[in-house]
């Protein structure tokens, strides 16, 4: 494989702004 | 560059709370940048497995997607790529015409909001990578040593809906950029 043209994205999730939101409070 | 222009689309565009972006200055001009551990990892690490691709000339665009609730992207900024042609001119003078115009497009970013309708609460961002034929093979020892896996993008991430183009900023080195805006994202 790997061969063709891709669209690729990272499987990961950036963190979500409820996340970061949270790590905020707790600071 | 791509490191700081994501940082100021996420602040511009409000995809995170303005407090955790700090000013900071690059190419002499004022930019917003997480100060936020985690997200600037992403965003350090999306970036490390992209760098490969561009210096092969692998990737024809890298595209950040801001997208609504539902992962329906309602706006991208796409940067499309390609390798500058041979130069003749000397590399200070090459270093400095492109720290020019990289200000300028900073500078594009940072007012693009007067351009672009708002986006719906609770947008999220990805980086997609556009690739050439035979691309990802190097990108995968790339993904394996960070432990940062990429996966080909669903249509759902990648297809928009009667998008409006909004052009930001041709660069003579040849790096194209413009902007993607969905037309309805507020319907």
């Amino acid at each position: 494989g790997g061969g063709g043209a891709h669209i690729l994205k990272p499987l990961m999730s950036p963190p979500s702004r409820e996340e970061i939101l949270s790590t905020l409070l707790d600071l | 560059f791509l490191e700081v222009a994501i940082h100021l689309i996420l602040y511009v565009r409000e995809v995170y709370p303005s407090g955790i972006f700090q000013k900071r200055k690059k190419y002499n001009v004022p930019v917003q940048m997480s100060c936020h551990p985690e997200l600037n990892q992403y965003i350090q690490d999306t970036l490390h497995c992209v760098k490969p691709l561009i210096e092969k000339n692998d990737a024809e665009k890298v595209v950040v997607v801001i997208m609504d609730k539902e992962h329906h992207p309602v706006e991208r900024f796409v940067f499309e790529i390609s390798q500058p042609p041979l130069l003749s001119i000397s590399s200070d003078t090459l270093l400095s015409h492109v720290e020019q115009l990289l200000r300028a497009f900073i500078l594009k970013i940072s007012v693009c909001d007067a351009v672009l309708s708002n986006n719906p609460p609770g947008c999220s961002f990805t980086v997609l990578v556009h690739t050439r034929e035979a691309a990802t093979r190097n990108m995968e020892k790339v993904q394996v040593i960070k432990d940062f896996p990429w996966i080909v993008a669903d249509e759902q991430e990648v297809h928009m809906q009667e998008p409006r183009l909004i052009p930001l900023k041709t660069m003579t080195s040849d790096i194209v950029k413009y902007i993607h805006d969905c037309i309805d994202k507020e319907s």
